[in-house]
């Protein structure tokens, strides 16, 4: 089963054609394992992209060297699976 | 009974198609299963057909759940199912819409995916289909359509979460719609469901021209989404999939929108970021409740302008 411990749900806010220039470099990085939720880089709309853990300090980085202004969404999705899992249980006790 | 079951809650698929027999059994003069085909992994595909009899009446197709993770529009498919089952003959709405249409709603559209987000990974959101010389698994079913194919806003790469196949249709669960659509000739509206962001939109997504209906389908979607707002003041936006997200070729609405099917839409429901697809079940409920009220304002404005 996978897990997600420790990834987080970035929102980035786009303001100019720069950032979408380095927003498309990310989304060529296939190897950062980015989990693009929204997708279309507008600045109309925020982008949010789940971030494997592993990738979150590299990601982070090029964000800020590229001045993409960026916030967390979900500190950790895990944590939020590990909610939703819980409530599933106790749900289907209450049924039974 | 479908009584005691749990709407508030997400459940698996088996119980989700337990519950599928269950409101057929309770509402047999009403409510029949189709069976559509077979997924890839050879799960049965169901779409309930509500009608009230006649030969080729006139339909609308609503599925959801076609990305499997986004797991409150299965939930909300469900609570949606049971609505239209209990407001015919109290709602007369309802009742008038079932005297002259048929509504065809697939709760879960892509059960392989359905499942591997169940057992696997939660966030899957694809099929589950092979492909030679990959070790990635599964094509993007809303880029899989016959509609500006392979175009932009679709990867052809087979580990992207976009990936749009080999070729159109090349997807079984999008094959087993498609032959539905075709077979049956008379859909007059499509509806999408999908989760999250917010949004109702109509053609075109694989490209950013305006379709010849815009301004009919604008105004719709834009009434449609002041009745889903007036129950909890949830903000949706209205506009062309191109115009309001992004240009993605291969998707379902654009390929029933070029097929003669001029009421294609596609929601988005909640939510907007803090809970992405993990949104609390505690949410389920009033997010199909709003949803229902823009739905049936969709589907009445469809029974009274037929074409």
């Amino acid at each position: 089963k996978e897990l997600f411990n420790g990834d987080q749900v970035l929102r980035i806010h786009v303001e100019s054609e720069d950032h979408i220039q380095a927003l498309k470099e990310l989304e060529e990085d296939v190897d950062s394992g980015l989990d693009f939720w929204t997708h279309g880089f507008s600045t109309e709309r925020p982008i949010d992209i789940r971030v494997p853990h592993s990738s979150l300090s590299a990601v982070k980085d090029f964000l800020k060297k590229n001045n993409v202004p960026f916030n967390v969404m979900i500190n950790n999705v895990q944590e939020l699976l590990d909610r939703e899992k819980s409530e599933m249980v106790s749900n289907a006790k209450m049924e039974r | 009974s479908t009584k005691s079951f749990n709407f508030a809650a997400y459940h698996d698929l088996e119980t989700i198609y337990s519950f599928m027999d269950t409101l057929v059994a309770s509402h047999p003069n009403l409510i029949t299963k189709v069976h559509i085909g077979n997924s890839y992994e050879n799960r049965p595909m169901y779409a309930l057909k509500f009608s009230t009899g006649g030969v080729n009446r006139p339909a609308i197709w609503v599925d959801a759940g076609i990305h499997s993770r986004e797991w409150v529009t299965q939930a909300s498919a469900v609570w949606i199912a049971n609505k239209i089952a209990s407001n015919y003959g109290v709602d007369p709405s309802v009742t008038s819409l079932l005297g002259q249409m048929d509504i065809y709603l697939m709760i879960v559209t892509n059960p392989d995916g359905y499942v591997f987000t169940h057992t696997n990974n939660r966030m899957w959101r694809k099929t589950r289909s092979v492909k030679s010389g990959s070790s990635c698994r599964g094509v993007d079913p809303n880029r899989n359509w016959d509609a500006g194919f392979g175009g932009p806003g679709a990867s052809k790469d087979p580990c992207s979460d976009s990936y749009h196949g080999p070729y159109a249709h090349s997807e079984v669960e999008v094959k087993n719609v498609v032959d539905l659509i075709m077979g049956h000739g008379n859909f007059k509206s499509f509806i999408s469901v999908h989760s999250y962001s917010q949004l109702l939109m109509y053609p075109y997504g694989y490209t950013c021209t305006d379709i010849p209906d815009m301004s009919e389908l604008h105004s719709v979607g834009t009434a449609a989404i002041k009745e889903l707002t007036s129950l909890y003041n949830t903000r949706y936006q209205v506009g062309s999939i191109c115009k309001i997200i992004y240009q993605a070729s291969g998707g379902s609405i654009d390929w029933t929108y070029d097929i003669g099917i001029k009421y294609s839409f596609a929601f988005e429901l909640r939510d907007t970021g803090f809970y992405g697809f993990l949104l609390p079940a505690n949410q389920i409920i009033p997010t199909a409740e709003e949803t229902w009220l823009g739905l049936k304002y969709i589907m009445e404005y469809v029974r009274n302008h037929p074409y």
